[in-house]
């Protein structure tokens, strides 16, 4: 079973064509294995992405650089699974 | 597992079996108005469960899916209150009753059952189908990219590796055959809405071309009315408008093939985003997710019902 401890969910808000354009470009880097959970396509939607732990440096770095905000939307992806998993046994029990 | 529809737990996520056991309780609870059909079998041979509400023969018909991406799960949570509220709501609800005394109402629950099933097994993120792709070690395809509507046009991909990969050939994917097969073979369905989440949205055709449908103006006004009662509950903003515009260009969509195969109100709902969960919404969101989808989805059967086509 696949799990996703340190996976974090992070939340950027692009202010510009420009940025998006670089969110693009790092959605291409296929190394970082990112999970675009909503796609940059303009600056008036926010783009959600699941980060592996091993890309977060990279990914937060890339931002800080860019100046582009974000915010962690999910700070570790498995917690939220193990939570979601004692709900549905715990309706079951009930 | 719960003796009756009752006693089902719709505030908590389910499995498929689980979800497949709450439809044979509703069929065999009214069985004079809810039927399970069976059209056609996943690639992992689950059938393709979908319910019939009906109250007469030869109906025009009114479809809605849900969870033809397999992490997005209150679809089907939402799908199966829809199908409860269905059967508590006719013959009380006036509008229901009325759109029920001339349509029949097809409701598909789980679009993709091999996906959902692998995301409460192996990977709760998975958003593909499970089928092999020859020549690639990954799996699946995005059922959403798989329609005969500009398939293999921008906004999709050829790399089955993707997220958005499109398959080899359009309805490739037995999931996406047995819908179009359904569709064709019905002949008569006068509504198609296929439910997503997340992101907030109501959308109509386009996708793959920015051409607008010759129904736009209709389709938008509709629209508006649908998010506005969608709104009038919990106060949940959506956005509306065509794909192309609102989101992304993205070819070979299911509801730009339903409405090429002239299906006028051809919809797609992006659900709920509180803003924190993203597909990892709490249980205690379906409930009143899938009460003010509900009001939308009135808002479109009963437009489809006053004006007939």
């Amino acid at each position: 079973k696949e799990t996703f401890e340190g996976h974090q969910v992070l939340r950027i808000i692009p202010i510009s064509e420009v940025q998006i354009n670089l969110l693009k470009e790092l959605s291409k880097q296929d190394h970082l294995l990112l999970d675009f959970w909503t796609e940059p396509i303009h600056d008036s939607l926010a783009v959600d992405v699941r980060v592996p732990f091993h890309s977060l440096q990279a990914v937060r770095a890339f931002l800080g650089y860019h100046e582009i905000h974000y915010e962690i939307m999910i700070h570790d992806l498995q917690d939220l699974m193990d939570e979601e998993q004692r709900e549905m046994m715990k309706s079951r029990a009930s | 597992q719960p003796r009756t529809t009752d006693g089902y737990d719709y505030a908590s996520y389910h499995t498929f079996s689980e979800i497949t056991s709450f439809m044979d309780m509703l069929v065999q609870e009214k069985p004079n108005f809810v039927s399970k059909l069976v059209i056609g079998k996943s690639y992992e041979g689950r059938p393709l469960n979908v319910l019939k509400f009906s109250t007469g023969a030869n109906r025009p018909g009114i479809w809605i899916d849900t969870g033809i991406h397999a992490r997005e799960w209150v679809t089907p949570a939402s799908g199966t209150w829809f199908a409860k509220k269905i059967v508590s709501d006719y013959g009380h609800d006036t509008v229901l009753t009325a759109i029920l005394d001339k349509f029949d109402i097809f409701l598909e629950i789980v679009t993709n059952p091999d996906g959902f099933h692998f995301t409460h097994t192996s990977n709760r993120m998975w958003r593909k189908t499970r089928k092999p792709n020859d020549g690639s070690i990954c799996v699946g395809v995005d059922a959403n990219r798989n329609w005969d509507a500009g398939f293999g046009g921008a906004g999709s991909s050829n790399n089955p590796c993707s997220e958005t990969y499109r398959g080899p050939s359009a309805h490739s994917e037995p999931e996406v055959k047995a819908i179009v097969d359904f569709v064709k073979s019905h002949g008569n369905l006068k509504a198609f809405v296929s439910i997503h989440s997340y992101s907030q949205m109501l959308l109509y055709p386009y996708g793959y071309t920015r051409t607008p449908c010759k129904d736009q103006a209709e389709l938008d006004e509709l629209a508006k009315k649908a998010v506005t009662d969608l709104k009038s509950l919990y106060g949940t903003n959506y956005k509306y408008g065509s794909i192309i515009n609102v989101i992304y260009q993205a070819s070979g969509g299911t509801i730009d093939w339903t409405y090429n195969q002239g299906i006028k109100y051809s919809y797609t709902f992006e659900l709920r985003d509180t803003g924190r969960y993203g597909f990892m919404l709490p249980a205690n969101q379906i409930i009143p997710t899938a009460e003010e989808t509900w009001l939308a989805l009135m808002a479109i059967m009963e437009h489809t019902k006053n004006n007939p086509y």
